[in-house]
């Protein structure tokens, strides 16, 4: 009791001299490759299978740290930064033998290389008998990247196998562990946006949902605001989610909800398409048979191009087009844009002096989950002053920007994988 | 080629060449806890002048003592005195079995073999990196694995010296 209660006492400290003993014993490249060795493939599974598995395991740890993993096939041995291979006894030079079939399955050195103990019997996804590879490797890529074992319920960390009835995913504080040693991941977005379904719940009811999506170069990411983390897979290429738009640097998603209008659009350099929502793909052409993509100045009359981003405010019915320093706000209903364009800093004006983006927005998003529009830029955003802020501080400015946080902050885990990983 | 009489080769995949020593006596469980750090840390980096706890087997003194078949945790009971190697091995068994959600009895019972047992990692649970010249070693974050009902949330004990 005495000895925890003193560690109780040190803990912040040594947490914080710890931090950067800790930073001392992880990976310092953001890009690692690996490599199943030739002399090291199991006699159990295809050669294929072994490295779709490390290749899937590899990428559930990009998906939460700023590291990319490539397979690495070409390079000299020594230059690949982790080496995997399955051995039995004494294997592949090292010095730590496996005890057969039974107890240790594998074991894996800090920074450094994994093996696999070819005695004891690893399957593939669709096998529940024997030990999964995916989950063994995840586990040994953990204690490379520097992870100890815990003891943990739920952690990939604990020691002991434990089978898995569904798939398993690296969880919250797993997350958090390997965070610490790596940082999160930080980067701008091209785009962010709500996507509005109607559907037919269990009882024929028709409701209202949304989907919150992020957006950067060609892929794609759906973010589940209540887990707070992406969904476990992404990111996927936009080709995939979202056919018929250019497959990369979206520039904004616009919905436009009146009681008369209701229509979505994507818009990239000059030019826009309407999506279509019910088929989950972009229109080919328009009501009189004009072909989209169409040129923003031709749908939107007075509005610049190329934009940087552009949201839709249901409160004036509006469409704000964010444009260097500028905004211009394009009424729906009259399709015109008098009185703009003005400065961003004008329109939203900073709470604190000082602290606001100016120009060059890479998004700005209104989310239904926290009900207030949010400007993005690089890594950072700004909350716009909304009914109820201004109800508990009347002196807040109207569509006020309040002061920069980090985008890590409010929306986790949005990694990016390898581009070789991305179609898995 | 291995050797397979059926049409499936499920002779050869089945039946491995060797099998894992179990774990069933108190000396196996001697060498359990020293191999994966539990009574003293494991000397683990990169696959360097790594020291299997095969080649350190328990002091003589002590196997007899566990041989006598008399129960450690006895001669422990409430005496102040300082802490012998018999002690140590004890308490590391109790640790194991507190980590494990077991009843931290000191004796080497059926659920604690099981526990042991296990497929496990082969990386320790406690370890010193050699190579780091701080005095910085990695310990396992030992949580109990007993269910409050807060999903795994209890705080944990890191129990670094």
């Amino acid at each position: 009791r005495k000895k925890r209660f003193l560690q109780l006492l040190l803990s912040p400290r040594q947490e914080q001299t710890g931090g950067s003993f800790l930073q001392s014993r992880a990976f310092s490249k953001s890009k690692l490759t690996w490599r199943l060795m030739g002399e090291g493939y199991s006699r159990q599974l295809s050669i294929e299978d072994q490295r779709y598995m490390l290749r899937l395991a590899f990428r559930m740890w990009s998906e939460v740290t700023p590291i990319e993993f490539e397979e690495e096939v070409t390079s000299p041995a020594s230059m690949i930064d982790i080496r995997l291979g399955f051995g039995t006894g004494r294997h592949l030079g090292c010095t730590r033998a496996f005890d057969g079939n039974g107890q240790e399955f594998a074991h894996a050195w800090q920074l450094g290389d994994i093996h696999f103990d070819d005695d004891d019997q690893f399957t593939t996804l669709n096998n529940p008998n024997g030990i999964s590879l995916l989950k063994v490797a995840v586990h040994e890529i953990g204690h490379v990247l520097g992870l100890p074992h815990t003891y943990r319920t739920g952690s990939v960390m604990q020691s002991s196998y434990i089978p898995h009835e569904v798939g398993f995913e690296l969880d919250w504080l797993d997350r958090k562990a390997v965070q610490q040693l790596y940082g999160v991941c930080e980067g701008p977005f091209d785009t962010i946006f709500d996507w509005i379904r109607k559907e037919r719940n269990q009882y024929g009811e028709l409701v209202v949902q949304f989907n919150t999506y992020f957006f950067r170069n060609g892929w794609y990411w759906l973010y589940e605001n209540r887990n707070n983390r992406t969904r476990y897979g992404d990111p996927i290429a936009l080709s995939v989610g979202w056919r018929g738009i250019s497959y990369e640097g979206i520039d904004a998603f616009v919905h436009i909800w009146t009681w008369t209008k209701y229509a979505t659009y994507f818009f990239k350099g000059t030019q826009y398409w309407r999506y279509d929502n019910e088929n989950d793909i972009a229109y080919t052409a328009d009501a009189k048979g004009k072909r989209y993509p169409k040129l923003i100045s031709e749908g939107f009359p007075g509005v610049p191009s190329p934009i940087d981003t552009a949201f839709y405010d249901r409160r004036d019915q509006h469409i704000y087009f964010f444009k260097d320093s500028n905004v211009i706000a394009f009424n729906v209903n009259t399709k015109q844009v008098n009185g703009y364009p003005k400065r961003i800093v004008d329109v939203f004006p900073g709470v604190v002096l000082d602290d606001h983006p100016i120009s060059n927005l890479n998004a700005v998003y209104y989310s239904y989950k926290y009900q207030s529009i949010f400007f993005f830029k690089n890594n950072f955003f700004w909350k716009v002053v909304n009914e109820r802020d201004k109800q508990r501080n009347p002196s807040l400015p109207y569509n006020g920007l309040f002061p920069k946080r980090k985008i890590g902050d409010q929306w986790f885990d949005i990694c990016n994988v390898h581009s070789s990983v991305l179609e898995m | 080629e291995k050797l397979f009489h059926i049409r499936d080769h499920s002779d050869i995949l089945s039946i491995s060449e060797q099998q894992a020593s179990p774990i069933l006596d108190q000396k196996a469980a001697q060498k359990y806890l020293a191999k994966y750090g539990w009574t003293e840390q494991v000397n683990w980096d990169n696959n360097e002048d790594q020291n299997s706890a095969d080649e350190h087997p328990a002091p003589k003194e002590l196997l007899d003592i566990l041989q006598e078949g008399s129960s450690l945790s006895r001669q422990v009971g409430n005496t102040q005195t300082e802490p012998t190697k018999s002690i140590v091995y004890v308490q590391a068994l109790k640790e194991f079995q507190e980590v494990n959600g077991l009843p931290m009895t000191g004796k080497l019972d059926e659920a604690t073999k099981d526990a042991m047992n296990k497929p496990r990692c082969g990386v320790p649970d406690k370890k010193v990196l050699l190579n780091d010249t701080s005095n910085f070693n990695q310990t396992t974050h030992l949580n109990s694995t007993t269910d409050n009902g807060d999903g795994g949330t209890n705080a944990t004990v890191n129990s670094k010296e």
